[in-house]
């Protein structure tokens, strides 16, 4: 199984449309400082169920939706669309491929859809359960991380061992 | 939960005795507990000898060679419950171009069996992806792609590497 | 104390909010404390506004945009007894080359005052110095300085840059 | 005032004699990951006095003496020599040059020198005091300490501002 496409309006610093063509083996993210590539990791978990905004650099969910520029007004919804590919039917599905979407509005409400379906958050994470990508982003390695697990700090090292557990 | 933990944790030792050696092409890790202590508070200790030097606390060394050992333990977390993805934010931040080669090879390596979005600023790194997307913020605060594809054309790869850092 | 730290915090206010416009080449920051609260306790917050964004707390920046104002930040606090000398180690590590040449201008302005010792492995800084010293360890385990002078000889100075990295 | 000269043998990594000219100005000092450069500014910090171990990336002081690789024994004396131009008569000595020269041995014990004479430590502090060189190394900005300044931990961040008042 391996990511197809990823696509993004209204989250983070995305106020265009995003469209992004993912292959296998290695793809490179480049650009600037502050251009948007640990916005593309964020869209990427937010898609897949992240629920702490903690982990999406946020002080609250709200937050991912665009907020404005000097020239731009706020938007009023962040969606994110990540398509999988599933022919090897690593996915409880008959779907060969998968397309996850995710909705948030200023007012609070969610939507979630698989395939253009409306469903709940709870029937994406049952999908993406056996896989390694439910709640726990291990499938992440961020500097963050690095200094975590260096620091001298047990509890900070301790705790990146227990969510592998 | 303790005898889980302590399963878990001897299968990220185990991986991590190997991913040590293969991100630097020689030398030993190890991951231990103080044998007398509770598994589940005792002090994680990481030591590392890098090729020709002395076993240290992971404290002890430079500040790309720990960055280096924290990859490795990363990598040998996230292979206990591999994902068919992975993304790297900019880990390669600290390491010299000696290390960055032998980065590259395990990566390449890994990717054969699982995908990989590696976000980054650096030149050896970008050279190693099959496929290149740039995301440039020409309008302050709106991100947008700028795609580069260069698999299977590696001349196109320079030029295009030098126009996005 | 309270006073003493009240008259200290001002001044590193008031240096931050130009150090800040001077890395950034515009935009804006400041250094507040919630007024309601005892200065010797209250919570430090750090807000900046690179040029066309939004002003927002340091910690919603990207990693490169956080890692200048930190270092704007770490000069402002400098500034209030400057020594004759300061000694960087790698603190330009996760900076774009446009944010690299921004950061070389700010130390070249300083180091007609201040001596400085930069420790780095970006080709940007290096090139910036007057004089290049490159440590190597052949024996493992044991330092031993290559001297490059470059003060005065930039014919030299691209071939020497390359051999150290 | 500036530093002219620093030398190094039996600490850390320089079981070979450190011999290394500085001018004003920048310079930069440039190598691979793992061979010295941290241990350069490590070795001048100590060479002005610094005290505490944690500074110096150390467990207890006696783990600044070369403590010997897998082809070299270990060394039985750190010894440190840092010269400083004082032409314009900043620090308060009637001498143009300054050496301070510090020691310790396997067995605790410790040297001072000025200029080859033996002093105390309290003498080169002394010295110093009015230089912004005292006991604090707020003219030391490294990776660790950006990090420090943009955690969310409130205390560290309070700490480098606590520092310099
Ligand atoms: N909700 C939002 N609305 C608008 N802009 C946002 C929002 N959230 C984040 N941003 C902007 O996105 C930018 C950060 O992007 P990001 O962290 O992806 O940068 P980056 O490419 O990873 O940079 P670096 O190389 O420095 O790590 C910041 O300038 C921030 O202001
Ligand atoms: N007392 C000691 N005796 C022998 N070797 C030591 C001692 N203390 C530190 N070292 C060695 O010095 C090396 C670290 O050097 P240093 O931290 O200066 O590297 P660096 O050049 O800053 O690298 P980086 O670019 O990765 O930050 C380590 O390999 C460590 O084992
Ligand atoms: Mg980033
Ligand atoms: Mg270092």
């Amino acid at each position: 199984m391996y990511l197809t496409r990823l696509q993004a309006l209204g989250f983070k610093s995305f106020a265009q449309k995003l469209d992004m063509p993912l292959q296998k083996g290695i793809t490179c993210v480049v650009g600037p400082n502050g251009c948007g590539k640990s916005n593309v990791v964020d869209a990427l978990r937010w898609a897949l169920g992240e629920q702490r905004p903690r982990s999406l650099r946020s002080g609250s969910m709200g937050d991912v939706i665009f907020s404005g520029t000097r020239s731009r007004k706020p938007l009023g919804m962040a969606e994110v669309s990540l398509t999988l590919d599933n022919s090897q039917k690593i996915l409880p599905t008959e779907f060969s491929e998968v397309t996850i979407t995710r909705r948030l509005f200023r007012s609070g409400e969610s939507d979630y859809l698989l395939n253009k379906i409306p469903c709940r958050l709870k029937d994406i994470q049952n999908l993406l359960m056996d896989t390694g990508l439910g709640t726990q982003s291990s499938y992440v390695i961020e500097q963050g991380m690095v200094d975590e697990i260096i620091s001298d700090n047990a509890e900070e090292r301790r705790r990146c061992f227990e969510e592998a557990a | 939960a303790r005898q889980r933990f302590l399963n878990t944790f001897g299968r990220i030792r185990e991986n991590f005795q190997n991913t040590f050696q293969e991100f630097f092409e020689g030398g030993e890790a190890d991951l231990t507990m103080p044998p007398e202590e509770d598994p589940l508070e005792a002090p994680i200790i990481i030591t590392a000898r890098p090729w020709g030097k002395r076993l240290q606390s992971i404290n002890l060394l430079s500040g790309g060679e720990r960055a280096l050992t924290a990859i490795a333990l990363l990598f040998a977390i996230y292979l206990v419950k591999p994902s068919p993805f992975c993304v790297l934010d900019e880990v390669d931040a600290p390491l010299d171009d000696a290390n960055i080669a032998r980065f590259v090879k395990v990566i390449q390596k890994f990717s054969k069996q699982s995908q990989f979005i590696v976000v980054t600023h650096n030149k050896g790194t970008m050279e190693s992806g099959e496929t290149l997307h740039g995301v440039t913020m020409e309008e302050p605060g709106v991100s947008r792609l700028v795609s580069v594809k260069i698999s299977s054309d590696s001349e196109n790869q320079v030029d295009s590497v030098d126009a996005f850092t």
